[in-house]
């Protein structure tokens, strides 16, 4: 979930 | 999402398209830093590698894809397009000083020590200190033409702003990417001596000396 929400900013 | 991140990335955004604009209207990419510029198109490159791994939401992958094209587009022309233009006498910075202790850290202080995790570590490292051929280049020249510290500033904003949106998630969210943090922090000092010129100077002349 961590790793979504690190890839999820630009 | 919140305020911050959005406001973030339309900042981030418009920065890239005022310099594309300058180089594009004065058909001349005088007192831009090449380098700078081919470190941002790294930096894209190796983060958004996840384009091709996993897909979080239409609005990620679109700005993904524009922050990549930009940064070519503006790569391609100072070294081609205007590449008459360029002022490379002044842009000097040694790129291995950063390249080398970035790829470094990148091995030793990451996620999971797999490829894209790397990679995705050494854009952040990278990001961290892009800026610097760009901010060597203006205190050897002693100026910055208007535009140029407009895209600084818009630069600089946007990472005040990331910061802004990452105390917003911790306290919302709980969430806190360390890695991230620590870089943004390091990278948003790099700008407070360029944003004090900015705001003291760069107002009432219209110029950064």
């Amino acid at each position: 979930k961590d790793q979504e929400a690190r890839h999820d900013e630009l | 999402m919140n305020l911050f991140r959005i406001l973030g990335d339309v900042s981030h955004l418009l920065a890239m398209i005022l310099l594309l604009g300058k180089i594009w209207r004065s058909k001349s990419c005088r007192g831009i830093s090449g380098k700078s510029q081919a470190l941002f198109a790294l930096v894209f490159t190796t983060r958004y590698l996840d384009l091709f791994t996993n897909f979080i939401s239409l609005y990620n992958t679109v700005m993904k894809v524009i922050f990549l094209l930009c940064s070519y587009v503006t790569v391609y022309m100072i070294y081609w397009k205007f590449w008459k233009s360029f002022d490379s006498e002044n842009d000097t910075f040694r790129l291995e000083f950063l390249l080398v202790p970035v790829t470094g850290l990148s091995f030793l202080e990451n996620y999971s020590f797999t490829p894209l995790e790397i990679l995705w570590t050494f854009s952040i490292y990278l990001e961290s200190v892009a800026i610097l051929p760009q901010l060597f280049m203006i205190s050897k020249t002693g100026e910055a033409e208007t535009i140029t510290t407009h895209y600084l500033f818009f630069l600089g904003l946007y990472r005040a702003l990331y910061l802004a949106n990452w105390i917003w998630r911790y306290h919302t969210e709980n969430f806190y990417d360390q890695i991230a943090v620590v870089s943004g922090v390091v990278q948003t000092i790099f700008y407070c001596d360029f944003f004090y010129l900015y705001v003291t100077k760069g107002r009432c002349q219209g110029r950064v000396e």
